[in-house]
């Protein structure tokens, strides 16, 4: 069928790469064992296409259940935070259909004209999402004991805190470390 | 607050506490959390005199084993308050908050998350009886050793045995070899005095495959390794130090009859062997943490993304445009580039991980009633899904440490350390190279039933032209 850019066609298109490559690797490895090798070694020898065909099967799973779950749970929610989400789902998938821009070329009907389209799809779809990027992230509602960490605290004061966390190390304990004494000092003297 | 993410936050176009109750899954659920927290934060069992990261191997494991303690004491008295279930163990250890307080890991994480699961699932309700409530009341400590120092998800060639002796109706477990000595169980090496052991079943002279054994290691009084167990610590890893990863051997160790866990199969007094339902019972502690490992890597990279996207908010950098101030790092696309696929992956790993839940407490509630149809569908889902999270996950946190420049690469961070625990998952409960070949045994498997013209189970059944999953 002729390829369009929207999400459930790109789901079909994973699914067609995912039975593609199962399918090239059952006629591998049937193609290897007619030439005379047992089961065991001709699975062996196409073990590299197995596990990247198990990947793109996976792959299938979470894009098409990130899909429906997201259209399915979201109904209850206010039209401003379905939009967001939804925009995170189609994100997702237009990243991961350009991430295996190779495998859609092979498997299904996309063309280079598909591809640049679904590349500006892509940088469209970073800027409507930029504006509630920290947003986005403030929804994961981590209290700061829990994020435990210098450059992601709530009140973004990072440089201070960046500083305080310099501060506890134990080197600063004393302005003069024993070891210049011990080390430095005589081997700069050419004493060590 | 820094006036960048404050306008941020100005900027915003839907509401943020939607967003966590939806994350939470409901408003309830929400608010329990954030109960929890403040209980438990309350404590200061998180506050440190001295940073951990400045602290030897030693003293780590010594702060970890403190910290784990004092945590339980706490959840023990939020039980007694609420007599809630097991959500308090799971979320304060193994979860979020049990992460935060103990960010190298918890010497008591397999006490709860296999030890007790697999005793609930493998035990008869007898051994449970008898073992649950010494278990959860920490009356004794227990991990789960299956992986061995020469073998791993290949589990048939395990060499741990356990002969079974009728004279004295014990089971004697003996290490064979030096590579089969059982290698990394959390918790083994200094903190559990009990441990659930895989071992080859031989009775009458022949080998019945791997069972479950609960083992004694330790003496309870004075925590001394029993006569026979010869036990230890693996030594310092990339990441995760504080969760006490052991070794263990036997020599000739006998244990009652009644310390196999007879769920599925039996040993009778007389050394009779009673087959199991389906011998796959034995593996569903490995299908259950592998589910549970999804859950923990959307946490993981959750937390890697907020740091970065805060960070990038606040960090200006370079001078595009001249005579105009450095923008926030957050207006480069590459940088949304980086983030925004982050942010997008934990909700993605969050619903399949949700969705893998129930589908896995379905098929488990199905093998009660002797219906095993859909454990190899199970199965193959349970191994691909760990492998690629798993994978993806160490991806985005290396990104997002990426995205903070130089700083990312500071311990105090966060990211260095939270990359330690997320990349230690692509590779226990079976590597994932290998857990990505089994899933696609079942797959070729299921190629060649569709070849037959036999229906497929739903995850699969596009592989015969059908809708799949997403019908």
């Amino acid at each position: 069928p002729p390829w369009d850019n929207s999400v459930p066609h790109i789901l079909d298109g994973f699914q067609r790469v995912a039975r593609g490559k199962i399918s090239l690797c059952v006629a591998n490895i049937e193609k290897r064992q007619k030439s005379g090798l047992c089961y065991e070694d001709a699975w062996n020898l196409t073990s590299v296409q197995l596990a990247n065909a198990s990947e793109a099967h996976c792959r299938l799973i979470l894009l098409s259940t990130y899909y429906s779950e997201t259209q399915t749970l979201s109904q209850n929610l206010s039209p401003a935070l379905r939009q967001v989400l939804t925009l995170l789902v189609e994100l997702y998938v237009v990243y991961w259909a350009l991430q295996r821009v190779g495998d859609l070329l092979r498997f299904t009907s996309i063309s280079e004209r598909d591809i640049e389209r679904l590349q500006r799809c892509y940088e469209e779809l970073l800027a409507r999402l930029r504006p509630d990027a920290v947003a986005l992230v403030d929804g994961f509602d981590f209290r700061d004991e829990i994020l435990h960490s210098a450059l992601g605290s709530y009140d973004g004061r990072v440089y201070e805190r960046l500083m305080d966390e310099a501060m506890k190390s134990p080197l600063n304990a004393k302005p003069v470390n024993d070891s210049f004494h011990k080390y430095l000092k005589p081997f700069m003297q050419g004493k060590l | 607050i820094n006036p960048d993410l404050q306008r941020e936050r100005d900027k915003c176009t839907f509401n943020v506490t939607e967003l966590t109750n939806f994350i939470d899954g409901g408003v309830i659920n929400t608010e329990e959390r954030r109960k929890r927290e403040d209980l438990l934060l309350k404590e200061g069992i998180h506050l440190e005199e001295v940073p951990s990261e400045y602290l030897s191997h030693k003293e780590k494991y010594e702060l970890a084993v403190k910290k784990a303690c004092l945590l339980f004491k706490v959840i023990r008295r939020m039980q007694e308050e609420e007599s809630t279930g097991m959500e308090n163990f799971m979320s304060v250890l193994g979860g979020t908050l049990g992460s935060a307080i103990l960010s190298d890991g918890s010497p008591l994480t397999l006490h709860y998350v296999m030890f007790i699961p697999t005793l609930l699932g493998q035990a008869t309700v007898e051994q449970q009886a008898y073992w649950i409530g010494r278990a959860f009341n920490l009356d004794i400590i227990g991990t789960y050793a299956q992986t061995e120092l020469g073998h791993g998800t290949f589990i048939r060639g395990l060499e741990t045995t356990a002969t079974y002796d009728p004279n004295t109706k014990e089971f004697v477990l003996h290490s064979p070899t030096l590579t089969s000595y059982k290698w990394w169980p959390g918790g083994l090496a200094h903190t559990a005095n009990y441990c659930i052991v895989m071992a080859q079943l031989y009775t009458k002279g022949e080998c019945h495959g791997l069972h479950p054994f609960i083992v004694q290691l330790r003496d309870e009084e004075t925590h001394m390794p029993l006569k026979g167990i010869k036990i230890g610590e693996i030594g310092a890893k990339l990441g995760m130090n504080g969760t006490n990863n052991g070794f263990l051997g036997f020599e000739h160790v006998r244990i009652p009859r009644d310390h196999m866990l007879m769920k599925n199969s039996k040993v009778l007094e007389d050394g009779t062997y009673v087959h199991s339902l389906n011998s796959k019972l034995t593996y569903g502690t490995m299908m259950f943490v592998r589910v549970v490992l999804v859950q923990d890597m959307c946490t993981y990279m959750a937390k890697a993304v907020t740091i970065a996207t805060r960070y990038s908010a606040v960090r200006r950098q370079s001078q595009p445009k001249p005579d105009e101030p450095e923008p926030q790092i957050l207006d480069y696309v590459t940088q949304q580039h980086k983030l925004m696929i982050g942010i997008a992956t934990v909700h993605a790993f969050r619903l399949s991980a949700n969705w893998l839940w129930h589908m896995y407490n379905n098929v488990i509630a199905e093998l009660d009633t002797g219906d095993l149809e859909r454990l190899p569908e199970l199965h193959a889902l349970s191994c691909c899904i760990k492998a690629v999270t798993t994978s993806d996950a160490a991806e985005c946190v290396e990104r997002c440490r990426l995205a903070c420049g130089g700083h990312g690469y500071m311990l105090a961070s966060n990211l260095p350390t939270t990359y330690g625990m997320v990349t230690a998952a692509c590779t226990y409960e079976g590597e994932n190279t290998v857990l990505l070949l089994q899933t696609a045994r079942y797959l070729v498997k299921a190629w060649q039933q569709a070849a037959g013209g036999n229906a497929l189970p739903p995850t699969v059944s596009y592989l015969s032209g059908g809708e799949g999953r997403r019908s």
